[in-house]
């Protein structure tokens, strides 16, 4: 575990935080993409199945066991909570996921370290991670004012990933044979995926203006 | 098994 991986999971558990506090502070999910809540929870769910077959750390376990009941949690938040059901833009997040999760699960059986069911999970659910972002960005975009904690969220969601690539470099210079090419390129294009929001963000923080996405 | 194939990270 190094810096770079602390930092990361540490940003990520942070997203969740935020984007969990909106719901429960503001009792509304507008501008919360359900497309994109659903392939995360998909995303913990194949990444990981090892979750009882492996023991690596009690912060590994403790981690996976937060994310995986996160994400189901603000699932079922947006699609069953009485109140905060009604505030989801149903008609704006359009965004067809189901392609994301076909090419996801065809680049899989395609591209894998070993093709086996853990292994092709894996991977599918870091190609179904690099893109799960794409109706929440679209989400944005449509819906003309970002309140502040979904900024938060995004931002923090798109920094954890830009950490887990340096957390690679770090190791890839520390560690004999730690070659992930399927991560590395998966991590490139999710956090490239960010790099206009970013943009956007820094000119909203810079002048002090609401956050706007064009069109 | 090195523990580079056991997937160590989230």
């Amino acid at each position: 575990m190094n810096v770079f991986r602390f930092a990361g999971d540490m940003t990520h558990l942070f997203s969740v935080l935020v984007l969990l506090l909106k719901i429960y502070a503001t009792k509304s999910c507008s501008g919360i993409s359900l497309k994109t809540q659903e392939l995360y929870a998909l995303v913990f769910l194949t990444r990981y199945l090892d979750l009882l077959t492996d023991f690596i750390s009690l912060y590994n376990t403790v981690m996976k066991l937060v994310f995986i009941s996160s994400s189901l949690a603000i699932v079922w938040c947006m699609r069953a909570h009485p109140v905060v059901r009604r505030t989801y833009d149903k008609d704006q997040d359009t965004f067809r996921h189901y392609t994301l999760v076909a090419g996801s699960l065809v680049l899989a059986l395609l591209f894998h370290d070993r093709f086996t069911i853990r292994e092709v999970c894996w991977a599918f659910s870091i190609y179904l991670e690099a893109v799960a972002i794409l109706p929440q960005l679209v989400l944005l975009q449509r819906s003309r004012n970002v309140d502040n904690l979904t900024g938060q969220y995004v931002f923090f969601l798109g920094a954890y990933r830009a950490f887990y690539i340096l957390n690679w470099i770090y190791r890839y210079f520390t560690e004999q044979h730690f070659s992930r090419w399927i991560p590395w390129i998966a991590g490139l294009v999710q956090t490239g995926l960010y790099a206009d929001f970013f943009y956007y963000y820094y000119l909203s923080w810079k002048n002090n203006v609401k956050l706007q996405l064009p069109a | 098994f090195s523990k580079g194939e056991v997937h160590d990270e989230l």
